[in-house]
């Protein structure tokens, strides 16, 4: 096994908000903190998930980008669609 | 744009008919439509606010004005966003005076302008194409959403940045999000691009999106989603005219935006195979690929290359850095006809394939070959136009093949708009010309004068869902050009629904269509589920309160054209039309694709009331099969003598 595993960014699908148009700055706060909890619960920690979460989709489409190991990745998979930050060019 | 809108609208430059869109939808007036893309020029003319009353009360957006750089916006450029740690996260580097909305490539100012510019006369390029410049909704309000930035391996926009855009703006209030970037064909939930356009499609938004550049290849389109409307590309019946003159009297039309020759004489002509340095292989070097030219070959003569090896190449550059006085740029076989004129960076010109077959035998057929290439001047009524660019990338969906992408085609070849005065036109170090108007060809340039007719038909129809719009932009589209007979593709072949989907906009048409095709975020989700997604997957899409139906097939997925895949004997498909326009009655006319036998029923429909929706069965049966064809072409229309509401039919009979 490597030492260091080689970290990509992915995003994390996981939908909409229940929240509706009229939404708060807790409400948002609150959609933030649920990614760390969700993504903590895989990464051992919320600190952790705080560290690899660079994107929290918190207005209408639900869903986080983080920097993650391929096995986390990989296990996150298992429950929500995860796909890789991938590049796409000008037409 | 200078002349696509008279060409599209088919008036004369400076003549709005009372009748046509623009003034029915009031130019696109407080529509708010956005791009993701690569930012914004805020101080061309394109986006001055002169004559612009207050923001709309809906704008919940922002204009990030952070940085020495920023963009600062006023009441026509009313938001300008960046998104840029996908960007980071992937490697790239910027530092705070490039980290703002502020577009210092050109391509979003060029994409902006074209879908909601101001009516800016005396727009040219190097003094070239001079006109009018302007949007398709010229009084919408524009935000830029940037989302790109300098290529890394190849790529400029990341999945991530894409969609924080999208939620952004959807937060934002934006009725039409137009997109000029793509990847290759990818599943619904593995693309950025496509889940970020569902849940602005579900909030009411139209999304815009370019096909792709990589045509002619078959199975080439991408942004495929059916809540996207996918665009592209076809010509003008504008040339920028540049001719080729070969010393034994053959003249060849070429087109460039480039400066002419210093000298009003013949000049020695070499191809780039001859001018080969000494490690370098003769395809290469016909190519004028990066060092494979020897400076001494080429100084003071006019170098013949050809077109491809990399998209990435600019042989304009490689040949004026060899030495060169100009350089002929020979299509190769894929490009065939289609010429576009750029601002190379020395005098130049872009001829046909077999144009520039002729060349090369001229070249191969004396020891001394003498060349000299005409200034470039503007030439309008060209014909035929328009025709699909070689680069528009074609059908059929790989992703969902029952479903026919691209949907329409319209101007994407030498499209004059705003540019970023960041840069020069080529991009190249040395070279410090700066234009406010520059050329540009692409899907890119297509997708947003479709997006500037969506604007003006959410001005025109607010109630209309994002599917109503594109079925009324789609359902009125031409398939003929401007000499009647069908439109044809860069060989001058006759071009098929994989690459014009349902045909080339005609945007006073979309204004009153007659009857839709609408759909539903419901019927999206049909879709995905007749697609094979399963539930657990459905589930972020559907929050959580839909479920797949017993049946739910792909056939009956009511979109405007009708594609069947692998029909084996005889399929029926379902179809519904609401109306739009006055009571009255359709009856249907139908033209079979080859080897199969189409039968409608009912054949007519009566409508007493506007929005009353009507279905019709469409059965497709197998008479014979083409031994050569994978997929033949028919299609039907509703016509009730004022409207003509057209569909496309695509079958193919093999699995």
């Amino acid at each position: 096994a490597p030492a260091f595993a080689i970290k990509k960014s992915y995003i994390v699908y996981l939908g909409s908000h229940a929240h509706g148009p009229q939404v708060t700055t807790a409400d948002l706060d609150g959609v933030t903190e649920s990614h760390y909890e969700f993504l903590g619960s895989f990464l051992g920690s919320k600190d952790k998930a705080r560290d690899a979460i660079f994107y929290s989709y918190k207005r209408h489409i639900n869903g986080f980008a983080a920097t993650l190991e391929e096995e986390e990745a990989d296990e996150i998979a298992k429950h929500v669609p995860v796909f890789l930050n991938k590049g796409k060019k000008l037409h | 744009t200078t002349h696509s809108w008279d060409f599209m609208l088919l008036e004369k430059e400076g003549v709005i008919h009372s009748s046509s869109v623009w003034n029915q939808a009031r130019f696109g007036e407080d529509t708010i439509i956005a791009n993701l893309d690569t930012g914004v020029w805020p101080e061309s003319d394109s986006f001055s606010d002169k004559g612009f009353g207050p923001i709309p009360s809906k704008w919940k957006g922002k204009c990030e004005d952070d940085t020495p750089t920023g963009v600062k916006c006023n009441r026509k450029l009313i938001g300008a966003r960046y998104f840029n740690k996908g960007y980071e996260a992937y490697g790239g580097k910027l530092n705070s005076t490039n980290k703002s909305a502020r577009d210092d490539e050109g391509h979003g100012t060029h994409t902006l302008s074209t879908a909601g510019g101001n009516f800016v006369p005396g727009a040219n390029v190097f003094g070239l194409g001079n006109g009018t410049a302007k949007g398709g909704s010229p009084k919408a309000r524009v935000a830029a959403y940037k989302v790109c930035w300098a290529p890394i391996n190849g790529s400029e926009c990341f999945d991530a940045d894409i969609m924080a855009g999208f939620d952004a703006a959807i937060h934002d209030g934006v009725d039409v999000i137009s997109v000029s970037l793509g990847g290759d064909p990818t599943d619904y939930f593995n693309d950025g691009l496509a889940i970020g356009a569902f849940h602005a499609v579900k909030n009411g938004i139209v999304v815009v999106c370019s096909a792709g550049n990589s045509g002619p290849i078959d199975g080439s389109v991408s942004n495929v989603a059916p809540w996207m409307i996918t665009v592209g590309a076809s010509t003008l019946d504008r040339e920028f005219q540049a001719f080729v003159e070969l010393r034994n009297g053959k003249r060849l039309k070429g087109t460039s935006l480039s400066r002419p020759l210093p000298k009003d004489t013949f000049y020695p002509l070499i191809s780039g195979s001859q001018a080969k340095a000494a490690d370098a292989t003769d395809e290469d070097a016909l190519r004028c690929l990066p060092e494979t030219l020897d400076p001494k070959k080429v100084k003071g003569k006019i170098l013949a290359c050809l077109r491809g090896g990399s998209a990435r190449v600019d042989k304009g550059y490689q040949a004026l850095m060899a030495g060169a006085a100009g350089m002929i740029l020979c299509n190769d076989k894929l490009s065939g006809n289609e010429i576009i004129a750029d601002p190379h960076v020395l005098p130049a010109s872009q001829i046909t394939y077999e144009d520039g077959l002729e060349v090369i035998a001229y070249i191969d057929s004396t020891d001394d070959p003498l060349a000299y290439i005409t200034a470039p001047s503007a030439q309008t009524g060209i014909k035929p136009a328009p025709f699909m660019a070689s680069f528009s990338s074609r059908g059929p969906n790989t992703v969902t093949p029952q479903l026919l992408k691209p949907d329409i085609t319209a101007p994407g070849v030498n499209i004059i708009a705003a540019y970023t005065e960041a840069s020069s036109p080529t991009d190249e170090a040395f070279d410090k010309r700066k234009t406010p108007y520059n050329t540009e060809s692409g899907t890119s340039m297509s997708c947003p004068h479709v997006s500037g007719v969506a604007g003006l038909l959410k001005t025109l129809h607010p109630e209309w869902s994002p599917a109503a719009i594109r079925s009324a932009i789609v359902t009125t589209a031409r398939t003929r050009d401007n000499t009647m007979n069908p439109m044809v593709d860069g060989s001058f072949e006759e071009a098929t629904p994989f690459s014009y989907g349902h045909g080339h906009i005609r945007p006073n048409r979309a204004m009153d269509p007659g009857l839709i095709y609408d759909l539903n975020v419901n019927d999206y989700l049909d879709f995905l589920c007749a697609s094979g997604y399963r539930k657990t997957m459905l589930q972020p899409f559907s929050d959580g309160h839909y479920k797949c139906p017993q049946t739910a097939h792909l056939r009956d997925f009511n979109y405007p054209s009708i594609t069947v895949h692998a029909l084996e004997e005889s399929a029926t498909v379902t179809r519904r039309v609401k109306n739009v326009g006055s009571p009255g009655t359709y009856a249907v006319n139908i033209r079979n694709p080859l080897g199969i036998s189409v039968s409608v029923e009912p054949t007519t429909l009566t409508f007493k009331d506007v929005g009353e929706e009507k279905s019709y069965n469409v059965t497709l049966t197998v008479k014979w099969r083409e031994n050569d064809e994978a997929y033949v072409f028919g299609g039907l229309t509703w016509t009730d003598g004022k409207h003509y509401v057209r569909s496309p039919i695509v079958v193919s009979t093999e699995s």
